[in-house]
């Protein structure tokens, strides 16, 4: 679930707030925890010219100057995940054995322009 | 249709052959309970945390899972000395994936109570662990060695058995022949053979590296 923002929300690339329930996919009855777990994803706008926070990359500055220039020619850079964490998960596997699993880059941290 | 078609896509992605649905889910044994409480309450995000090791156990690992012992009790033989416990401890173990390496094996015996009585003097107790075929007849192979020996004095309520070395190639199917008895003049230590269910559950404990692991490692 992504909660609708009770203020408008700022039009630069940022993480967006993302909740992901194991009930709400059925997933409830083999996944012992969590219940659920802030996901996050990434958001907005890349506008010219992109100020240090957005995490951008020399090329995306250079792609957004060219998209300033000829903004149907060139798209503007994408606002991606660029730092992500890891979370663990117990559940019961395909023969009722307990599993603690760690997956990486379940939770993104940190967008940027790319 | 397409959305089971997404949701295959992405349990694989986790490592799953298909959506688990546990007939008699076993409770969550509190080691594995108590390593993900820990991590869950690491600050995040887990800046200096290597996601393929298991820092509570100190190895290499990004998969902890335990295995319930599906075996059976065994008639007694007599081959040497006061054979208490025989015991046939058989794992299902085909739920590890090609490609995910083994990096520690652990097999915890649970008893009744506590502790045992101290044996009179010049009394242990023993126990020898072979490994027996899963298909075959639960005995070792004429002059097998244990894959295990250990004798102790006193007995406690849990007992671990590292078997990482002895383990390296579990296969699908894990068979163990445990064989508990005491040696020397009878005495105190009748109290944990004489009654049978002093032996109350036995479960192996096992660490792998999973492909997300082993493929980020050889990238890295």
């Amino acid at each position: 679930s992504a909660p609708s923002p009770s203020v408008t929300p700022s039009p630069l690339c940022k993480p967006r707030r993302l909740y992901i329930s194991f009930s709400d996919v059925g997933w409830e009855n083999w996944i012992i925890a969590p219940q659920g777990y802030l996901a996050n994803y990434c958001g907005g706008e890349c506008p010219f010219p992109l100020a240090a926070e957005l995490n951008s990359t020399n090329h995306a500055v250079l792609q957004t100057m060219v998209h300033s220039l000829d903004p149907r020619g060139t798209p503007q850079p994408c606002c991606v995940p660029v730092r992500l964490s890891p979370i663990s998960i117990l559940y019961y596997d395909n023969s009722d054995n307990v599993v603690l699993r760690h997956y990486e880059d379940m939770v993104v941290d940190e967008c940027g322009c790319r | 249709a397409g959305l089971s078609r997404q949701e295959s896509s992405l349990l694989q992605s986790l490592g799953l052959s298909a959506k688990p649905s546990p007939k008699n889910p076993a409770p969550v044994p509190p080691v594995l309970r108590r390593m993900f409480q820990r991590r869950e309450a690491l600050p995040r995000p887990h800046k200096d945390r290597d996601p393929c090791r298991v820092e509570e156990l100190s190895v290499p690992g990004d998969i902890v899972r335990v295995f319930a012992d599906q075996g059976r009790f065994l008639p007694e033989g007599q081959p040497q000395g006061q054979l208490c416990l025989r015991r046939l401890l058989f794992f299902n173990l085909s739920v590890l994936e090609e490609g995910e390496r083994l990096t520690m094996a652990r097999l915890e015996l649970q008893f009744q109570h506590n502790s045992y009585p101290a044996p009179s003097p010049g009394q242990v107790l023993e126990l020898r662990l072979y490994r027996v075929s899963p298909r075959g007849l639960p005995q070792p192979r004429p002059g097998r060695r244990p894959l295990l020996e250990r004798s102790f004095v006193r007995l406690h309520k849990s007992l671990p058995l590292d078997l990482s070395a002895a383990l390296k190639t579990p296969g699908r199917n894990l068979a163990l022949l445990l064989e508990i008895s005491a040696s020397g003049r009878t005495g105190s230590l009748r109290s944990l053979c004489a009654s049978s269910d002093s032996f109350v559950a036995t479960s192996l404990l096992v660490v792998t590296l999973g492909r997300q692991c082993r493929a980020g490692r050889s990238r890295r």
